[in-house]
């Protein structure tokens, strides 16, 4: 199994391929606002202009905010598995996201960012998403296909 | 050179995986 802190180091270079804005760090990525810019581009009449304006930019460290973001993000991706990808997702992939916007929880969040990485190479587009990967380094191609195949290893198909 | 050949068989698994992938049929409800 991948170690999900080195997982959310990797995964950050992957996410930053998507240029979307406040996506320098793993800080960044806690309020999910970067995660939801890039959920809108791997699949933008899922992930809509709509459901994207329900995400809030923070004015300072606002925890509650963070969570409720991160609330949001994850209904919506586990919705998208099961509605569009026919994809169920194991209870030990799902991530507690209070403890991201809460504490920061590295683990967490790179839990929620392997639920992405799932979202990008299983959807329409998935082509375009996996020859992008196979551009990174290969030393995050690793860590990135480790994180795939544990998500992959139990999928109902 | 030991090294290299990692290296090369390291792609060649990268290259097999990501492959593979790409011919998935996508996921779809139903």
């Amino acid at each position: 199994s991948v170690d999900k802190a080195e997982l959310c180091d990797s995964l950050l270079v992957w996410l930053q391929m998507f240029q979307v804005p406040s996506c320098t760090s793993k800080r960044d990525l806690t309020n999910g606002v970067a995660i939801a810019h890039v959920l809108h581009k791997i699949d933008p009449s899922w992930f809509n202009e709509t459901w994207l304006g329900r995400i809030k930019e923070e004015s300072g460290d606002n925890w509650r905010l963070k969570v409720s973001n991160l609330k949001k993000i994850l209904q919506s991706m586990m919705e998208y598995y099961h509605d569009v990808l026919g994809q169920q997702v194991e209870d030990e992939h799902v991530p507690d996201v209070s403890l991201i916007g809460e504490m920061g929880d590295v683990v967490e969040l790179g839990r929620l960012v392997q639920l992405v990485l799932g979202c990008a190479v299983s959807c329409e587009k998935k082509h375009e998403h996996i020859q992008q990967i196979m551009t990174l380094e290969e030393s995050v191609q690793h860590v990135v296909m480790t994180a795939i195949q544990e998500l992959l290893s139990k999928e109902t198909v | 050179d030991p090294n290299m050949k990692g290296a090369a068989a390291n792609e060649g698994v990268l290259a097999n995986f990501f492959n593979s992938l790409l011919s998935k049929k996508t996921g779809s409800p139903g």
